[in-house]
């Protein structure tokens, strides 16, 4: 049986424009795995990171950030979006017992995906600032090895940078719900991927039946700060088919020097 | 320091909203806590908030941690100067601010970097750091350091006068084309950020107010929860808490 609680999936991942693989998110994840080679498509990724990062990671372009190596990068305004549509691949393992449930997060993606989990499919819809939480336990094998791929498409609207330049591009980026000094700044260059991809840490949250969701602390302050209460306010979910009795339990401890904790 | 239990009971494939305390019994109270402060004003002291949910014959269901700070962020408009004025537990303070865009514009983000970052803007003895609204809205990892170092923030929704409505021609005259998009994005983004003692101020944009809708709605989301809407009396005493 797994132990509950987050595991970030850092390492392992791989990388490749769409454009240039001809399977499905299906096939990827059963009967076709990728893998890197002298003619695969497949890279190292940068997970989290973004499309760039990654070509920046594999010297497949120039880094943008020095000399005049950003006009050598061809902009998504000219290549079209699909240029810079990437799948992102890498497997992890699973132990659940009968009462334990899985999900798998995204905490940021930008700007929208599709994700494939041993050949099923989720949508993770649009938007750069929301997380992404998938109820994936009856997807993943109880024992063993899971694929995982997640095709991420552009914003939406990433605009074009006037030859001039200036603050936004065309502003098109203003459009969608996005980081908007990707077109351009009077600081900084345009981002020529218009930072694509799953730039916030991807985990698996394994849980029991009962969830917590988004608790809220909030403190009050009496009689010049000597009498303080804490109040905390938290979500529960209960994904199982029966009433569950349960014990919540808040616990407020300080750090002593030298990793003693007083309980 | 403090441990408190109580019963719940949830049902079927359901979620349920629960509040600690639930009557003036079950209170988590505190004598004289060690306050958060701002840098150069006093230590930043943290305590590890623990909730956990254990279920009736299955054991310990789920975890969750965070560290907090008990500080109270008061701010107002200075009728003379058209600033805003700060206090933090009551004392008033000098900001000494700097803007931020990100750590790394490829977004090559991590927590060495942030260390290393709010770090410096601690040295240089600022005590607060407003994150611009063309840029993110910052990572936890980035709200840790300015938790740990003493950096208020300031963070801003992802509006901008240049993009949204007053640039030159005007563009996006009501903002991002969806308008629930944009909500819901800032409702989670409040939700994963708000446990931090360093969140001292919501900007809605730069230099721009978002369109009415957006504007009305998280104005209303970030109010005050009327739990809280006591009237201070002259000691600072709440006329209407608890006893």
């Amino acid at each position: 049986m797994a132990g509950i609680g987050k595991t970030k999936l850092v390492s392992g991942w791989l990388a490749a424009r769409s454009t240039e693989v001809n399977l499905t998110g299906t096939q990827l994840t059963t009967t076709n795995p990728p893998s890197k080679g002298p003619r695969s498509p497949w890279i190292d990724a940068e997970v989290p990171g973004t499309v760039l990062g990654t070509l920046v990671k594999n010297k497949v372009v120039p880094d943008p950030f020095y000399g005049l190596e950003n006009e050598t990068i061809i902009d998504i305004a000219h290549s079209g979006r699909e240029y810079y549509t990437f799948w992102f691949f890498t497997t992890f393992q699973s132990e659940l017992s009968g009462s334990q449930h899985l999900d798998l997060n995204f905490r940021a993606v930008n700007y929208s995906a599709e994700v494939y989990i041993n050949g099923h499919k989720k949508v993770l819809p649009k938007g750069m600032f929301r997380r992404h939480s998938l109820d994936v336990t009856d997807i993943v094998h109880p024992e063993g090895q899971n694929l995982l791929a997640v095709l991420v498409h552009p914003p939406d609207h990433p605009g074009s940078i006037p030859s001039q330049g200036g603050q936004g591009g065309d502003h098109e980026i203003g459009k969608d719900v996005a980081t908007q000094y990707v077109e351009g700044w009077d600081w900084i260059a345009p981002i020529r991927d218009r930072n694509t991809g799953i730039w916030d840490e991807v985990s698996i949250y394994v849980t029991g039946p009962v969830k917590i969701i988004d608790p809220h602390l909030v403190s009050t302050f009496f009689d010049n700060y000597k009498r303080v209460y804490l109040h905390a306010t938290t979500e529960l979910i209960n994904r199982s088919a029966w009433v569950v009795d349960c014990s919540l339990n808040i616990q407020v401890t300080t750090e002593l020097e030298g990793n003693m904790c007083l309980v | 320091e403090h441990l408190q239990t109580q019963r719940v009971s949830i049902p079927a494939e359901s979620r349920v909203q629960y509040t600690f305390p639930q009557s003036a019994n079950w209170q988590l109270f505190f004598y004289k806590p060690n306050l958060w402060w701002p840098n150069g004003m006093g230590k930043q002291s943290l305590y590890n908030v623990v909730i956990t949910v254990d279920v009736k014959g299955y054991g310990e269901s789920d975890s969750w941690g965070h560290l907090f700070g008990f500080r109270k962020i008061e701010s107002h408009i200075d009728s003379a100067t058209g600033g805003r004025l700060f206090k933090i537990n009551g004392e008033p303070i000098f900001i000494r601010g700097g803007n931020w865009i990100l750590s790394d514009g490829l977004l090559r983000l991590s927590k060495k970097r942030y260390s290393a970052d709010i770090k410096f803007h601690a040295d240089m003895n600022f005590n607060m750091i407003r994150c611009w609204g063309g840029g993110l809205a910052e990572r936890p990892e980035f709200y840790y350091y300015c938790d740990l170092y003493g950096l208020l923030v300031w963070q801003e929704f992802w509006i901008t006068g240049d993009v949204d409505g007053r640039g030159d021609p005007v563009s996006n005259p009501d903002g991002p084309l969806d308008h629930d998009l944009f909500m819901l994005c800032a409702r989670d983004t409040v939700k994963l950020l708000r446990n931090h003692p360093s969140l001292a101020l919501w900007v809605g944009g730069n230099e721009q107010i978002p369109p009415e809708d957006i504007n009305t709605a998280l104005k209303n989301d970030l109010k005050l929860h009327p739990l809280f809407q006591n009237v201070l009396n002259e000691n600072g005493d709440s006329a209407t808490g608890f006893s």
